[in-house]
């Protein structure tokens, strides 16, 4: 089986797309085979991975209303052993056109059936918990959740849990959380140690150990069309990315 | 008339909420009478501003099935001519509640109909161009678009301008952009000066002379349950706002 994973919280700006692309650079630099699929409308991961938003005429909606399968959505990036379903504006009107179909919430999961063995595929969300997230979170094995260091970041998780819960008791029975992750998390200033602090006494082991510092050089890297993985190798968000993939390949038992 | 302004952007974490709470009290501190509408399911302005969750028995979901007025709806904060409707997760059950009915674009508009003359109301929108954010749109005279001085930021402003332009061409025909304010702009590194030349190059004179800079202090007064100007009236996130305040109240002709 593959291994799937929604990358998801309905908070805006935490470093979901940022978490998908550079996890998801270090697992293939590891050597493990990583598909990323793009359902944000604004298609900020296809975009941060350079795909021509010209170039994308297979799209993750086309995955969605099963007119295309994942081998024919899937495009090669410039990274060996990392492709992407890329994202369109046509995403934005999913819930308006989809939302009458019986199957709307297990439209993602249909299509991620082919997916290959030992596959690990990357779910990046939109910051909401609508039909699209709910799809990510019925295909996936697990969510991982990217939990800005910033005051407003612990407001929203519980509603996120509340969803999660929900998706497994309809939905997905198997549905768990992978883990939680620190972004853009700042040693100088005393709101990300409190923030950390209170994620790690509130939600105990799901925390990575890992977190990954704020570091202009990822921020920079989409600018350039690439993960900070191959942008700055050695800089701090670099190093940090390839350490959450170790931790992450560790959970999951991956060979 | 009450001056109605829609403060959006689906990208998230651009300083949306920030710019709601601290533009408002900027405003109020000027002598205007300011309501915040919070219309994001996560309620961040309304625990920006101190409001207790338990304690928000009516909400801006009441606002839009017309079971409240806005006078019933809005909660003083402690803040002089600064209140707030605030808002709780019934918000997230919004679009399959509400996609029903024919007024469904009108919800917010016709409540706001009874807003006093002379009155500045702000409505802080959730990540996405969906039913809340759209009946912002159509309630509003302007849209007020926060832009984050990062990569990512200047890739979804065309959506967002396209449905500004498909509101004003159905729903609401007087709607126009009141302007862009450049937030969390480090001036120490180029990404910031690149997005910021970008963006003037692009929107001219919509994008405001007022840059809002990355300072902790904005980012610390939430957690302190007021806005960064009764929290560090000094700091530089303090001066911006008010800065940004006079250039607004220009560009509104207030008195
Ligand atoms: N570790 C980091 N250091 C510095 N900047 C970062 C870091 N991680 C993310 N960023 C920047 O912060 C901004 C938000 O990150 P990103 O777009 O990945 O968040 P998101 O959760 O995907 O946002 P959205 O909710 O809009 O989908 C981006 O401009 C990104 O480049
Ligand atoms: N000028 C600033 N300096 C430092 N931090 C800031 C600044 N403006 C906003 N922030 C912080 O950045 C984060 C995102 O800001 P905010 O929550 O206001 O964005 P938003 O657009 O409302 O997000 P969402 O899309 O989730 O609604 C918050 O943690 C906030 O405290
Ligand atoms: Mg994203
Ligand atoms: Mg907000």
């Amino acid at each position: 089986d593959a291994h799937i994973l929604a990358i998801a919280n309905q908070k805006g700006g935490v470093g979901k797309t940022t978490t998908a692309i550079n996890l998801g650079a270090a697992l293939s630099e590891m050597g493990h085979e990583v598909i990323l699929i793009d359902l944000d409308p604004q298609g900020n991961a296809s975009t941060g991975l350079g795909i021509d938003p010209k170039k994308r005429s297979l799209s993750s909606f086309d995955l969605l209303t099963g007119d295309v399968t994942l081998q024919a959505g899937r495009c090669p990036t410039a990274f060996p052993r990392l492709s992407i379903v890329p994202a369109t504006s046509d995403l934005s009107s999913a819930d308006a056109q989809l939302s009458q179909r019986s199957d709307r919430l297990r439209l993602l999961s249909q299509a991620l059936r082919s997916a290959p063995a030992e596959t690990i595929i990357l779910i990046d969300c939109p910051p909401a918990l609508g039909l699209l997230t709910v799809n990510a979170m019925v295909a996936a094995d697990a969510v991982l959740v990217p939990l800005q260091a910033e005051f407003y970041a612990l407001e929203g998780l519980s509603q996120l849990l509340t969803t999660v819960r929900e998706v497994r008791s309809s939905a997905n029975p198997t549905l768990r959380i992978n883990g939680v992750v620190l972004t853009m998390s700042d040693n100088r200033n005393n709101l990300s140690q409190q923030v950390e602090a209170d994620a790690r006494a509130t939600l105990g082991d799901l925390v990575y150990a890992t977190v990954i510092p704020r570091n202009v050089r990822v921020s920079e890297s989409p600018s350039h069309a690439m993960p900070v993985l191959n942008y700055d190798p050695q800089s701090k968000g670099s190093l940090a990315y390839r350490q959450l993939a170790a931790e992450f390949a560790a959970r999951l038992k991956l060979p």
